[in-house]
């Protein structure tokens, strides 16, 4: 199953 | 001293409709360059990036670099107090915790401004890597927002699977199943109409409907949309508004548990 992913583990926080 | 002046206050009603469902208040960076605008919604699934250049607007003046924090439902209100063929000018001044947006009709006889109070919001700013994407489509903004809306009765999620051949949308749930497929079209009478596929590798990606279709919020900017793609990163979808700028929704893909 898939869960819903968060731009935070993507993108780096400035 | 900031002012910046729009000829119809219609771009920025659609600018506002497309980014008020998704985020409840957002800062709009001012500076010589323009206006932009970063926020992420509040489950931090998706972010708005909201480009505005300064040459697109029929005057701009930014003394300062100035960051305005709106509640954008407050916005909304007043905006739906302009006409769209209304002029539509937003000043601040310099360290001010209010902006006013004043409406003057075609013929100069009618002038109303609105002034609203400014919020300081904590700002946190994303870096987002350049990437090359695996593949970049374009097609019709209106024909994304249809096949989002149909298939989202069928499955809160929503997988894309580009190829050269072209892009399938899919969708299954305890309804049933769902598949849009679109080719990549070989001629057509307006460029707005055109479906064209950039593909390095292919690419198979599942999202949430709910954004897709928060995104489609922006379809009356622009004939046309991109989505760019590429493996275990987030989906980019673009509407260029013309002659002003841009705006890009980025969303993180639902990934293997």
């Amino acid at each position: 199953s898939q869960t819903q992913g968060r731009l935070d583990s993507f993108f780096k926080v400035l | 001293m900031f002012e910046a002046r729009l000829i119809s206050a219609t771009i920025l009603k659609k600018i506002l409709d497309a980014i008020k469902d998704l985020l409840n208040e957002g800062t709009f960076d001012c500076s010589d360059s323009g206006i932009q605008l970063q926020a992420m919604d509040n489950s931090h699934v998706s972010l708005v990036s909201l480009t505005l250049r300064s040459d697109g607007f029929d005057k701009f003046r930014c003394d300062r670099n100035i960051s305005m924090g709106m509640n954008l439902g407050s916005m909304a209100k007043i905006l739906k107090c302009a006409n769209n063929d209304d002029t539509v000018t937003i000043k601040a001044q310099d360290n001010a915790d209010t902006v006013t947006f004043m409406f003057e009709s075609p013929n100069h006889e009618k002038v109303s401004d609105y002034e609203m109070k400014l919020m300081n919001l904590d700002q946190e700013h994303l870096g987002i890597p350049e990437t090359d994407y695996s593949c970049v489509v374009r097609m019709p903004s209106m024909e994304f927002a249809r096949i989002c809306r149909d298939l989202a009765q069928f499955s809160e999620s929503m997988l894309i699977c580009c190829t050269k051949e072209g892009v399938k949308f899919s969708a299954s749930g305890d309804v049933g199943s769902a598949n849009v497929k679109l080719a990549q079209t070989s001629s057509v009478d307006k460029e707005e109409e055109a479906v064209s596929i950039e593909m390095q590798e292919p690419v198979t990606l599942t999202f949430a409907c709910r954004y897709l279709n928060a995104f489609t919020k922006a379809s009356p900017l622009s004939g046309q949309v991109q989505l760019s793609m590429s493996a275990d990163v987030p989906l980019v979808v673009e509407y260029r508004i013309q002659d002003l700028g841009h705006i890009r929704y980025y969303l993180a893909p639902k990934i293997e548990d």
